[in-house]
């Protein structure tokens, strides 16, 4: 049997908002406390910028998304987003009535490829599977 | 933006990394990107520096592999997919051998092999030599076989290991793929050791041909159509990427 968890009690109101109305995805929304509303960022740094031209074939840069803000039902606000969602996620499938599924937990992860030379300057190609966030529980 | 890293459409706010950023920005993509470091490269000549065979036959595995995302179904074997590593090797030597009237014509390639890091399994494996039209002989069909050189002897002919065969016309043209992979379970014992092919061309009568005089180019070739070759590795656990 599920023990009753010992839930400390949120800093916002009780009433939990309805799954389906959690905010868009570019919705400037802030919580009622001021803290934003889990939004989706990219990050793309050039390796032009790195100074990694002479080695790095392909691509041209790193390119992901990541998370940042809270999700409407924290359960433990000073976690970042991800670990969070994945918590969330858990304590949502225990009782899925009262907390609500997480919105940023990431749903999809997609490789990474790259194109270098090594030191003999041999051509090596290499490839690491869900290393990338494409896409998550709200975006 | 797509997995290739292509920049992304949409506007981010941009802005000019700093030194501190740029170290640690460089330490977190090297470890996602599963790289031990960023290399020491070989100051080579600017012309050797052009793109080569080995680099665009590359580029276009990169981007079938880019299109490939996240496919791990598929049929087992050498599903492009399904390699963690591919890595080509143009560091080479080149030997011709055509002495005696009587003794066999050769090229031999010596390929350097201390890069293949540890812990790799090899799933396939394959030398890529460029055949032009032969301008000496006509309408002949031409046995070409590659062996390795398992162990070079001062006084005898050295212990060869056969590995793969092909049957073509002297007046073919393109990409001759030749099959080494049998060859992978001895270079990875000895790492150190460089890994020698030998190329033999016969005809039907078993007369030998110099691999030149029957198309074969080396070193000598376009920087397009240099000879190459090519591993393709399947991770066992890999130390050097943490886990995320």
């Amino acid at each position: 049997a599920v023990r009753p968890l010992k839930r400390r009690q949120p800093k916002q109101t009780n009433e939990l908002p309805h799954p389906n109305k959690l905010p868009g995805i570019f919705d400037d929304i802030h919580s009622s406390h001021g803290r934003q509303v889990c939004r989706r960022h990219e990050l793309y740094v050039s390796f032009r910028d790195l100074g990694w031209l002479d080695w790095v074939i392909a691509p041209q840069g790193y390119s992901a998304y990541y998370c940042e803000g809270e999700c409407t039902f924290p359960l433990d606000s000073c976690m970042n987003a991800t670990n969070h969602a994945i918590l969330q996620s858990l304590v949502h499938l225990m009782k899925p009535d009262a907390v609500p599924k997480a919105c940023c937990a990431p749903t999809k992860l997609s490789a990474t490829s790259v194109l270098y030379y090594d030191s003999s300057n041999n051509v090596i190609l290499r490839k690491h599977r869900n290393m990338v966030v494409k896409a998550c529980g709200c975006h | 933006g797509s997995s290739s890293g292509s920049r992304p459409q949409h506007s981010c706010p941009q802005r000019r990394l700093g030194a501190r950023e740029r170290r640690d920005m460089q330490r977190e993509i090297l470890a996602v990107l599963g790289l031990p470091g960023r290399p020491r490269l070989r100051a080579l000549p600017a012309a050797a520096r052009l793109p080569a065979s080995a680099p665009l036959f590359m580029l276009d595995l990169y981007h079938a592999m880019a299109g490939d995302d996240d496919e791990d179904a598929g049929s087992p074997g050498r599903r492009l997919g399904r390699a963690d590593l591919v890595m080509s090797f143009v560091n080479m030597v080149e030997r011709d051998h055509a002495l005696g009237h009587h003794e066999p014509h050769w090229k031999e390639f010596r390929f350097d092999l201390t890069q293949i890091p540890a812990g790799e399994a090899v799933t396939a494996a394959e030398f890529r030599i460029y055949k032009v039209p032969s301008t000496q002989i006509f309408n002949t069909t031409l046995h070409i076989s590659v062996f390795e050189v398992v162990q070079e002897h001062s006084n005898r002919e050295s212990d060869l290991f056969f590995l793969d065969l092909q049957t073509l016309r002297a007046g073919d043209e393109g990409w001759l793929v030749l099959d080494v992979t049998a060859a992978s379970d001895r270079w990875l014992l000895s790492r150190n050791k460089d890994l020698g092919l030998r190329i033999h061309v016969e005809t039907l009568d078993g007369h030998s041909v110099a691999p030149g005089l029957a198309g074969l180019l080396g070193r000598q070739a376009p920087r397009s159509r240099q000879p190459f070759m090519v591993t393709f590795f399947r991770a066992s656990a890999s130390t050097i990427r943490a886990p995320r």
